[in-house]
């Protein structure tokens, strides 16, 4: 039996806005400690890391590892008649459960029950190394959000430097190009802490980062890890519960 | 020209 309810369902609803442009299928892999999603999205390119403990949960019961899978697209339909106060109890059975079924209850007087059928997904599971990065960068989501919107208009790939004098987001493109340089600061409003051992410079598709941005909503700051010649890490953390981490692979000069 | 790097390319299969 897995059985768990989280009081702010409507984490578990920016999860799902956050990552289903990237992700049409996954699973939901439920285990004692957490339940989690691993996927790629279907160009190979971007690869989506979520975890959210069991101690997100006010109740978590999972009698076994089991993995739940299901269409972001079709759940994102059914969260769309969460309430903004709504907890959600998911339920489903321990052996190749047919659905899911969520509660969604907010006030004394109202609660919605729906099920989502589930699939078979074959995934491949990849094994993420825990290796130091050179350059950690954490700032404002919001403030990174506006950085790679703002760029896109430019070109479609976005050179990131982490250096002395902070970190820069270059663009060139067929009509000009574009820098904008994100210094360590203190200020409370909008703080931006760089570590950096060695600097690192990558370049990426503005694309993908447009993508991870929908994650905006889910955290203040943003934790942005580097290092030369691997993805980039882009994280969301989810209090003390979790993350959306989301990973990019680096564009190569041929 | 770049050239997009593919994510398996990075992380082996567990």
């Amino acid at each position: 039996m897995f059985e768990a309810q989280l009081v702010e369902g409507k984490t578990f609803k920016a999860i799902i806005e956050a990552i289903k442009d990237l992700v049409v299928d996954c699973n939901l892999d439920c285990s004692e400690e957490e339940v989690a999603i691993q996927s790629m999205d279907s160009a190979h390119v971007s690869l989506v890391a979520v975890r959210l403990s069991a101690s997100a949960f006010s109740n978590y019961r999972c009698d076994r590892p089991n993995s739940l899978g299901i269409n972001t697209a079709n759940m994102s339909k059914i969260l769309k008649m969460l309430g903004k106060d709504d907890s959600i109890t998911f339920k489903a059975e321990d052996e190749s459960p047919d659905s899911l079924t969520m509660l969604f209850e907010g006030g004394k007087s109202t609660i919605a029950d729906f099920e989502l059928k589930l699939m078979d997904i074959e995934t491949e599971q990849l094994g993420i190394p825990d290796t130091p990065y050179q350059c950690t960068i954490q700032m404002r989501a919001d403030e990174f959000q506006r950085i790679v919107r703002d760029l896109q208009v430019l070109g479609d790939t976005c050179t990131i430097s982490c250096g002395k004098e902070g970190v820069r987001f270059s663009v060139t493109g067929a009509i000009g190009n574009g820098n904008i340089l994100v210094r360590s600061s203190d200020e409370d409003k909008d703080k931006v802490t760089i570590n950096m051992e060695e600097p690192v410079e990558l370049n990426f598709a503005l694309r993908y980062l447009n993508f991870f941005t929908k994650a905006t909503p889910l955290a203040e700051n943003v934790v942005i890890s580097m290092s030369p010649d691997v993805p980039v890490v882009v994280e969301y953390p989810i209090e003390e519960f979790g993350h959306v981490k989301f990973y990019l692979a680096p564009k190569i000069e041929e | 020209d770049m050239k997009q790097g593919s994510i398996s390319g990075f992380f082996a299969v567990k």
